[in-house]
């Protein structure tokens, strides 16, 4: 698993 | 977006809502700690630093103007508004939150995912939340009465990130990017420290008696 791009949770 | 992901964003809306609607209908902000509401503030300003950079989807931009601006407008009230700041009892709200946020400023700069001025300010705003709701929970314990909507206020918020917690196990498990690993044990430090509340507001609740925490 990679580590996600962006943080998208609030 | 998975459905404990919007529950919890959610349930996060209507703590917020619930204070706002205490505090803007019955004038009162009696119970509610001013100090865990400013920690709120900069955990949502030190968070949302790319909120006009990387846009994500309206909703997650909406639902970010919303945090920001209600935290701001609340602690606004508390310290400006010339009859909700009389109902704020400044010496019960003695717990020293600044002292909170220097250790999660030195853990943020050692421990975080990029060297990054902001992502070392998106790690410190998890850390500071995780704690931010100690000025509250040692409010509650000193005033003895605690009124619904401020045991619903804390609830909602404790509850919120209780289904975070479901969120990333979920996306674990359904996604090929995982959740990294700073984010699932701020979360779980800060879930937990709502255990003995949760315990004694299930408690008021089945036996139907007033919430009282001990002291």
């Amino acid at each position: 698993k990679e580590q996600p791009l962006e943080h998208d949770e609030l | 977006m998975n459905i404990f992901r919007l529950a919890g964003d959610m349930t996060h809306l209507f703590s917020v809502l619930v204070l706002l609607l205490k505090i803007h209908t019955i004038k009162s902000c009696a119970g509610i700690s001013l100090k865990t509401q400013e920690l709120y503030a900069i955990v949502f300003a030190t968070r949302y630093l790319d909120i006009f950079t990387n846009y994500i989807s309206l909703y997650n931009t909406i639902m970010k103007l919303i945090f920001l601006g209600s935290s701001f407008s609340i602690v606004w009230y508390m310290r400006r508004h010339k009859i909700v700041r009389r109902s704020y009892d400044k010496d019960q709200d003695t717990f020293r939150h600044y002292f909170l946020m220097l250790p999660c400023l030195i853990l943020a700069l050692i421990i975080n995912e990029k060297f990054t001025f902001r992502e070392v300010m998106w790690t410190f705003s998890l850390y500071l939340e995780a704690v931010a709701i100690l000025p509250q929970l040692v409010l509650l314990q000193r005033t003895r009465n605690i009124d619904n909507l401020t045991g619903q206020y804390v609830f909602l918020l404790g509850a919120y990130r209780a289904f975070y917690i479901l969120n990333w196990i979920y996306r674990y498990f359904t996604e090929e990017h995982f959740v990294h690993w700073i984010t699932w044990i701020s979360g779980l430090v800060q879930t937990l420290l709502y255990a003995d509340f949760f315990y004694y507001y299930f408690q008021s609740w089945k036996n139907n008696v007033k919430l009282e925490l001990p002291a």
